[in-house]
């Protein structure tokens, strides 16, 4: 089963 | 102050069509390099990135920096009382409490004025710069449209494996599974429908057809699509204007 990730794991927020 | 005529209110509607149903508070930043703007999906997923280059004002001037916090449904009621080949200039002052719409018939001397409130939007911004990627498809926009079209309807998500001679978009659900292969060609006649693949690693990344669905809405602003991969990281998706880009960041999906 897939399951969807999300930007926030990826991307720093500033 | 800013103050930015487009030569045809289409330009900027169709802008704000292709990504206006992803996202719905958005912070435009002026300056004198002309608009830009960062929104993300209130599930995190997809982010989207626009670039207005003042290239594609026929007019354009910020002094200072303004930020314009606007709903893009409140927007798109007013930029749909504009027609399409008006001119349209948006004005606002250094701080502005709104924004002014300016439709010019210009044959047939009809001006038409709109005020949009403004709105103080407390949106965090993503560091997006500096990510490098695998593999890099250039394709037409139309086709790519059409593949997530077709396999959507087959399932809710979409694999797109790509490795040097194919990009494979494979879509498999309960009532079967569909695949189309798409080939690097140089189409001499017309560049803009030839397909280029430019690859360091194979790639194999799956993502949520629904989100693709959102981003192909963009596809009217750009003849090709401009796709960068990497495993294991979000894809951007981009659309060129004539000066500046519409891009889209969406997270993948990943086999539990």
């Amino acid at each position: 089963k897939f399951k969807q990730s999300s930007l926030t794991s990826f991307f720093k927020s500033s | 102050m800013l103050e930015g005529k487009f030569e045809e209110a289409s330009l900027f509607k169709r802008i704000i069509d292709s990504f206006k149903d992803c996202v719905q508070l958005v912070n435009f930043n002026c300056n004198e390099h002309g608009i830009a703007a960062q929104a993300v999906d209130d599930s995190r997923v997809l982010l989207v990135s626009l670039s207005i280059g003042t290239e594609s004002f026929q007019e354009f001037r910020c002094d200072r920096g303004v930020t314009l916090g606007v709903d893009l449904s409140s927007l798109s009621k007013i930029l749909r009382c504009g027609n399409n080949n008006d001119n349209l200039t948006l004005i606002a002052d250094d701080t502005p409490d709104s924004v002014l719409l300016l439709f010019e018939d210009t044959k047939k001397d009809r001006i038409s004025e709109y005020s949009l409130k403004l709105m103080d939007i407390d949106a965090d911004f993503l560091d997006i710069e500096g990510m490098e990627y695998d593999t890099v498809i250039t394709m037409p926009s139309a086709e790519f449209a059409k593949v997530v079209r077709d396999l959507n309807q087959l399932s809710d998500s979409l694999n797109i494996l790509v490795t040097k001679d194919t990009v494979k978009f494979v879509a498999e659900g309960d009532i079967g599974s569909g695949s189309v292969i798409v080939k690097p060609h140089t189409d001499m006649d017309k560049p803009q429908e030839s397909v280029k693949v430019e690859l360091d690693k194979p790639v194999d990344l799956t993502f949520g057809s629904k989100y693709l669905l959102d981003i192909i809405k963009g596809a009217g602003l750009s003849d090709q699509i401009t796709i960068k991969l990497s495993a294991e990281t979000p894809a951007l998706f981009e659309f060129s204007l004539q000066s500046g880009y519409l891009q889209f960041f969406l997270a993948p999906k990943f086999n539990e």
